[in-house]
């Protein structure tokens, strides 16, 4: 493992981190899209069934279990625990849009026609746009709070490290998957607009509000 | 091509 890659699983343990205790500290779910977070455990739920099968090693199993577990932990929190902070009203990205297209792409484009493989090719197409619900919630609603905007820093910054994971593992090790690094670079540049953003106002103290 | 029964990124 390289740097790259262990900074991109830090960046994206400490997002989930962020995001559990904003919504546990606040008793409050508001300006957090539950259709996202549904995404990402459909995502993670589909992605790590070889945990059942496959053995390779005591890190790799425990961040599929800690990212499986905490991805279902959020869903819970929003929409049974914090049900009444949750922002319903604003959150109505259509997921379904989302979540069929991603399929079929995974049954035309894969590495291997099995089940495991296609689930698992679902939820690399899947996770590159899982965050759109989210983005939608911010601007309809035109602002996200600081601590949801670190948040989205730290989940934006965990694919864009795992590119410069693959680049340095193309030249070191001439390892490369084109469905990862493509579905990658689609979900980064996804975040590019809202790193500006993050970068000329909230790292200035200012409030994340869109401009009218 | 990626060996698809080992997949130690997450």
């Amino acid at each position: 493992m390289n740097v790259f890659r262990l900074l991109g699983d830090l960046s994206h343990l400490l997002a989930i981190i962020v995001l559990l205790l904003k919504i546990w500290k606040t008793r409050s779910c508001a300006g957090i899209s539950g259709k996202s977070q549904i995404l990402f455990a459909i995502v993670y739920i589909t992605r790590y069934l070889d945990l059942i099968t496959t053995y390779i090693s005591a890190y790799n199993m425990f961040m599929k279990i800690i990212f499986i577990a905490t991805s279902i932990a959020i869903v819970y929190l929003m929409y049974v625990k914090f049900k009444a902070t949750y922002d319903h009203n604003h959150d109505t990205f259509r997921i379904e849009f989302l979540l069929l297209p991603t399929l079929v792409l995974a049954l035309l484009i894969n590495h291997e026609f099995t089940i495991v493989e296609i689930l698992w090719t679902f939820s690399i197409y899947l996770e590159s746009v899982a965050i759109l619900p989210q983005l939608f919630l911010v601007s309809k609603t035109g602002e996200a709070e600081s601590i949801t905007s670190h948040y989205l820093f730290a989940l934006g910054s965990y694919r864009g490290l795992y590119l410069l994971n693959w680049i340095y593992r193309y030249y070191g090790e001439n390892y490369y998957d084109l469905i990862v690094i493509v579905a990658g670079i689609v979900q980064t540049v996804l975040y590019c607009d809202f790193f500006y953003l993050y970068i000329t106002k909230v790292l200035k103290g200012k409030k994340l509000q869109l401009p009218a | 091509k990626p060996d698809v029964q080992s997949k130690d990124e997450l």
